[in-house]
């Protein structure tokens, strides 16, 4: 459970730095 | 053909430190590498002097990261005229600290038995990069939030024709860890981490967009003075 969230705040992290 | 490489690129990254005009016949030329955590610095020594030389020892002024001899200059028997020889001096990072301009800056002062003569040196400072600096993704996600943005410095490397997953590769070799990679808009973008001999993180965001040769990397650290370092060893590890 940990792994898939830490995996959903990698790709959130590189949407907020692409679409700021 | 990696050995091959490896041969080639140590090659190139000789540079002479102290012409032999500026030292009484000795030049010395070298390079800094870095193999399984032990840091070294290779020279060769050319006696371009007509007399005998002797004596030989080497000393570092305190520098950015405490880059120190750990051990004496190796060169056990005289070095007569037009003769050469290789010597590699293991150094330590526990020596004593100043911050020097450039940051990787090294001024060094060798003896023999004519004179004492001085030199300055850049290093890369992947020499100084862990081999267990891959931070845990958990950890980057809390460091990268935690980091102000005002110590975030980002900057362009142009004319770049390998690919996210090469660069990847490339860049491990020299103990720059991916941790994570994401695609958005045709963007890869790899997030990646490195860890300084003194402790210090460097956090790191690279972009890579296909068929566009110029990246940008992004790097995020508590001491940003680094970054302009770190920054000229992406471009130098990606571009050799």
């Amino acid at each position: 459970e940990l792994e898939d969230g830490l995996d959903e705040a990698f790709s959130r992290l590189a949407e907020s730095r692409t679409n700021p | 053909s990696g050995w091959i490489n490896k041969q080639l690129s140590d090659v190139i990254s000789v540079q002479v430190w102290l012409p032999a005009m500026k030292a009484k016949g000795l030049e010395i030329s070298g390079t800094f590498v870095r193999r399984a955590g032990v840091i070294q610095m290779e020279m060769n020594l050319t006696n371009k002097a007509m007399s005998v030389m002797t004596d030989f020892a080497i000393q570092f002024n305190r520098n950015s990261f405490g880059l120190a001899s750990a051990g004496p200059l190796q060169i056990l028997t005289p070095l007569s005229p037009n003769q050469s020889i290789e010597a590699a001096l293991p150094l330590s990072t526990v020596g004593p600290v100043m911050k020097m301009e450039p940051l990787n800056n090294l001024q060094v002062a060798v003896k023999n038995n004519i004179d004492v003569f001085y030199f300055s040196c850049q290093y890369p400072i992947s020499m100084l990069f862990v081999e267990d600096g891959k931070m845990e993704r958990q950890v980057f996600l809390a460091t990268w939030k935690d980091i102000p943005n005002d110590n975030e410095s980002q900057f362009q490397i142009k004319d770049c024709h390998l690919n996210s997953d090469a660069a990847s590769n490339k860049l491990q070799s020299s103990n720059i860890f991916t941790i994570a990679k994401r695609t958005v808009e045709g963007q890869d973008m790899l997030y990646q981490s490195m860890k300084l001999t003194n402790g210090i993180w460097v956090l790191a965001e690279l972009r890579v967009q296909a068929g566009n040769p110029n990246y940008t990397i992004s790097l995020k650290c508590r001491a940003p003075e680094v970054s302009q370092c770190v920054f000229q060893n992406y471009e130098s590890v990606l571009k050799n």
